[in-house]
C-alpha cells in the first residue's frame, strides 16, 4: 500500500500493532458476491495508539444501537476484512453468537483484549467482528493459521475469559475455506 | 521482541486521560 501508516502522537501510548476500523452494510436476504463485499465495505479510519483508538471509538454508534443488517470489523493495518486476503486465507475465525442486549458490551471486551495483545499467540490475530443481525448477534475473531490447533484453543479460552460469557454460550470454529463453500452454494 | 501488552482497565483508564481529548 501506497498509503502512510499512522503513528502514535507525542505522549500517547503505542499499541503493538496498528489497526484499521471497517464497516459494512448490505440488504439482508442476498447473499453478497465478493466483489459486492469489497464494494459495500468502508474504511472508517486507522490507529496506532490507545488514545487514537478511543477518539474513533468514542465517535462510533454501538453495535447495539445499530439497525438493519451491519458489520463492524477492526483488522490489523494492512489486512483486508475479507477470506481472501493473503492473512486470511489460510486461517478461520472463532463465532459467538449473542442474544440481543449482549453485543457493545462484549464487542468493547473484545477488541480491548486484542489491541491490549491479551490473546498471546504471536502474529497470529487478524482481526475482530460484530456483526448484527435481526434475530442474534455475532461476534468473531480471526486467525491466520485454522490448522494450528494450540492457537486456536489459546484463543478460544481467552475469548472465554475476556467476554466473561455464560456458561452455556457456544463457540463454533469455523475455517475461511469451508466459509467459502458454503457461500459458493449461495451465490453461484 | 517485546510485545506491548495492556489490560482492559488500563486501556479504560486511558479514555479520560488528558491526552485522549
Amino acid at each position: 500500500s501506497k498509503k502512510k501508516m499512522v503513528v502514535p502522537g507525542a505522549g500517547e501510548h503505542p499499541l503493538q500493532y496498528n489497526y484499521t476500523f471497517w464497516y459494512s452494510r448490505r440488504t439482508p436476504g442476498r447473499p453478497a458476491s465478493t466483489q459486492s463485499y469489497e464494494q459495500n465495505i468502508k474504511q472508517i479510519g486507522s490507529f496506532a495508539s490507545v488514545e487514537q483508538f478511543w477518539r474513533f471509538y468514542s465517535h462510533m454508534i454501538r453495535p447495539g444501537d445499530l439497525t438493519g443488517h451491519s458489520d463492524f470489523h477492526l483488522f490489523k493495518e494492512g489486512i483486508k476484512p475479507m477470506w481472501e486476503d493473503d492473512a486470511n486465507k489460510m486461517g478461520g475465525k472463532w463465532i459467538i453468537r449473542l442474544r440481543k442486549g449482549l453485543a457493545s458490551r462484549c464487542w468493547e471486551n473484545l477488541i480491548l483484549a486484542m489491541l491490549g495483545e491479551q490473546f498471546m499467540v504471536g502474529e497470529e490475530i487478524c482481526g475482530a467482528v460484530v456483526s448484527v443481525r435481526f434475530q442474534e448477534d455475532i461476534i468473531s475473531i480471526w486467525n491466520k493459521t485454522a490448522s494450528d490447533q494450540a492457537t486456536t484453543a489459546r484463543i478460544r479460552d481467552t475469548l472465554r475469559r475476556v467476554l466473561n460469557l455464560p456458561p452455556n454460550t457456544i463457540m463454533e470454529y469455523k475455517t475461511h475455506t469451508d466459509s467459502i463453500k458454503y457461500w459458493r452454494t449461495l451465490a453461484p | 521482541g517485546t510485545r506491548i501488552i495492556y489490560d482492559r482497565k488500563f486501556l479504560l483508564g486511558c479514555r479520560s486521560s488528558p491526552v485522549a481529548k
